[in-house]
């Protein structure tokens, strides 16, 4: 739902106050940024002012804070709140202090909250699609990844319009992250009969073995209730691929993902204090799956169904050479690929050695 | 420490009240004239946000509703006007 927006393009924006959390540098980034996701997909033109009042005023405060009618809540819980365009209070975005205001992945990334808000101060409602930036609860997603769902896009171009179609004026929207990238790496990697798939934040790439171009799709094109930022995946013995976030799993079949899932991964048969899954692979040829978890390994027997007593173990001890934690691994032609960052280790499970090291992204036409 | 179940019950519980009227608390009709109470029920908005988030409908509290509610989120309605 969306409320009528403001009734001009070019808007103001003033930093009333500073969480002591972040540097100012970093806060002026963050918020700068954040503005940014939503003029690249509109007419919308933000200037930041340092007095006065402006159109969206952006403040940092703990409980009942100044004149504002709501309140926030301690650690946790409400992070930040917005008000619809208009005079006074209305456009203004305040952010609850007492969260940990960050840059990163850790506590609450101040540049995602902000775009978030930043959608409500310019008249949007919550969404109801979880892959959208306006859904209500907060989930990290890169930075580097563009944070707008089409859902949030068709939004504020209902209010707004589109931006002029002036290229060379605007920068297009940023997409996902090259391929080739010098410094590129994966969440996590599965086959799926000859294929390898390949997962990244909100994307996914598909290799055919005998076609060097790779298929480049959004997550939610083939798994719609699948949430994006998949952290390990694996193609189990009965043609289906199980994927990993968190302390949940889906198991998809083809585009199907099975009834009753995510489930938690305790059900697999880690203990409560488990909390995610770096990576996992199969084996064809032992029927037992590897799950890796910081630089020990759990060991899973797919027949029965079950995880196979004395583990963890440390991952070295089975896979010499392996001594970084897992991002992802696959196996092809009874061959594991092992990958950490950039890079990635071909391991021959039999000679119980690797093989060689090259770029994670060699298997694409780079 | 073992906790008191009876001590979380009423915690969630109050969660759970404050929750539903902070996010799911229909807007007073700006055209109604007089005081008129709410009577929308818990259980009513209860289903409301389990509709919103996609959630198995059932109007009752179950652990993966106090799960969805337990998460960090936007201090803004997800129902109503927000103004």
């Amino acid at each position: 739902f969306t409320l009528p927006g403001w009734k001009k393009n070019k808007l103001t924006y003033r930093i009333v106050n500073y969480t002591p959390d972040m540097s100012k540098e970093d806060v002026d980034k963050a918020i700068e940024e954040a503005f940014k996701v939503w003029s690249v997909v509109t007419p919308l033109i933000f200037t930041r002012i340092h007095k006065g009042i402006a159109d969206i005023m952006i403040a940092f405060g703990t409980r009942v804070h100044g004149h504002c009618p709501r309140y926030f809540d301690g650690p946790l819980g409400v992070l930040a709140h917005a008000f619809p365009p208009g005079n006074g209070l209305g456009g203004d975005v305040h952010f609850d202090e007492d969260e940990d205001w960050t840059t990163g992945s850790s506590g609450f990334n101040l540049f995602l909250v902000a775009a978030h808000e930043f959608g409500h101060a310019l008249g949007l409602s919550h969404s109801k699609d979880q892959r959208a930036l306006m859904f209500p609860n907060y989930a990290y997603i890169s930075p580097s990844e563009f944070p707008l769902s089409p859902d949030d896009i068709s939004g504020i171009q209902s209010i707004y319009g589109s931006p002029p179609n002036a290229p060379d004026e605007r920068p297009t929207t940023p997409t996902s992250p090259k391929i080739c990238g010098s410094q590129m790496s994966f969440d996590a990697i599965t086959t799926l009969r000859r294929e390898v798939i390949f997962l990244k934040g909100r994307h996914l790439w598909r290799v055919y073995p005998d076609n060097p171009e790779a298929e480049r799709e959004l997550i939610s094109v083939f798994w719609p209730n699948v949430t994006p930022g998949i952290e390990a995946a694996y193609e189990n013995t009965k043609d289906q691929i199980l994927l990993f976030k968190g302390n949940k799993f889906w198991i998809v079949s083809g585009y199907q993902v099975l009834l009753g899932y995510p489930k938690s991964i305790n059900t697999l048969g880690f203990p409560k204090g488990v909390k995610k899954v770096d990576a996992a692979v199969c084996n064809k040829n032992t029927g037992k799956t590897d799950f890796f978890i910081g630089d020990k390994y759990w060991r899973f027997d797919e027949n029965s169904q079950s995880m196979e007593k004395g583990y963890p173990r440390p991952t070295v001890n089975e896979f010499p050479g392996i001594s970084q934690r897992v991002d992802a691994v696959f196996q092809q032609k009874g061959l594991f690929y092992f990958f950490h960052g950039s890079k990635q280790w071909e391991f021959d499970p039999l000679a119980k050695k690797v093989i060689r090291e090259m770029k994670s992204n060699s298997w694409f036409n780079c | 420490l073992p906790t008191h179940p009876e001590k979380d019950n009423e915690g969630d519980a109050k969660l759970v009240q404050n929750y539903l009227n902070k996010f799911y608390a229909v807007e007073p009709d700006p055209n109604q004239l007089g005081w008129k109470i709410n009577s929308e029920s818990g259980s009513e908005k209860l289903q409301k946000m389990q509709q919103f988030f996609g959630l198995k409908v059932t109007g009752k509290l179950d652990n993966e509703t106090l799960e969805m509610m337990k998460k960090p989120r936007c201090g803004v309605p997800d129902v109503g006007l927000y103004g």
